[in-house]
């Protein structure tokens, strides 16, 4: 059935665009940073601003997968151009967010970053703290759903395909392509037992804070640091966030 | 469009 194929392409667009496996982010969930490691992590993060180019580089290149995911999305690329990048604007960093689930050890409370699973002592020098630690308990509130790679691939979708973000030029269009990952994705809870879990999912508004909380400490911390050059930065993530 | 070129960039890419 043609639901049935949107499901298909939904899930190839995610699996062909995923940085690491999920089985091998599950064998390695207990290989994590030792104390050692974190320490010289925080001393090579002293020069102020180390530690935010190293995530604003991660960050970058997840989001540049997640631009892949999009194309690679049924209908998406016949959206306007306009509406792609407002979607993507508005979406990319959420998704990211979603897609950190599956790279989070809520038993230890530790995510997978530069090769082995970080608590949030690692990231100290971002001097964010209470930040990400509401990232972390996102992740960890997500992954109690114990989601499958497909209800992964389908939220991520959802949160990019949303036609209540501001500045769309043709938001019917941008409707018509959710109303039909909708379906999809409830005729699949429904196939396989799983339809409790929409109720349980955490309401778009967090996610929506938590972006508007990077923003918040980004400006924060340029402020903090007026000699900074701009192309500390990836070029993408300026774009994107400043 | 100006605005956000690198991600025009990307979008367009079909090679990617």
């Amino acid at each position: 059935s043609p639901m049935e194929q949107l499901t298909q392409k939904v899930l190839r667009s995610y699996q062909e665009t995923c940085q690491l496996g999920s089985e091998e982010l599950q064998l390695r969930r207990w290989d994590t940073f030792s104390r050692e490691e974190i320490c010289t992590y925080q001393r090579q993060a002293r020069p102020p601003g180390k530690m935010w180019q190293r995530c604003a580089g991660r960050l970058t290149e997840a989001i540049q997968l997640v631009v892949e995911f999009a194309k690679r999305l049924p209908g998406f690329l016949e959206l306007c151009q306009n509406d792609q990048i407002v979607l993507l604007k508005a979406g990319a960093l959420e998704v990211v967010l979603v897609q950190m689930c599956r790279a989070f050890n809520g038993e230890n409370r530790t995510v997978f970053f530069e090769g082995k699973y970080a608590s949030a002592e690692l990231f100290r020098a971002l001097g964010c703290h209470e930040f990400i630690s509401s990232i972390f308990d996102f992740a960890q509130s997500l992954c109690a759903l114990h989601c499958s790679e497909s209800e992964v691939a389908f939220l991520c979708a959802l949160v990019l395909v949303n036609a209540n973000r501001r500045w769309l030029q043709d938001q019917l269009q941008v409707a018509r392509l959710q109303g039909q990952l909708e379906v999809a994705f409830r005729l699949l809870l429904r196939r396989t037992q799983r339809e409790e879990l929409l109720p349980r999912l955490p309401p778009q508004a967090r996610l929506r804070a938590l972006c508007s909380q990077h923003l918040e400490q980004l400006q924060a911390f340029l402020r903090l640091h007026p000699g900074l050059l701009p192309s500390a930065f990836p070029p993408l993530y300026r774009e994107l966030f400043t | 469009k100006e605005k956000h070129k690198i991600l025009h960039r990307l979008l367009q890419d079909s090679s990617s």
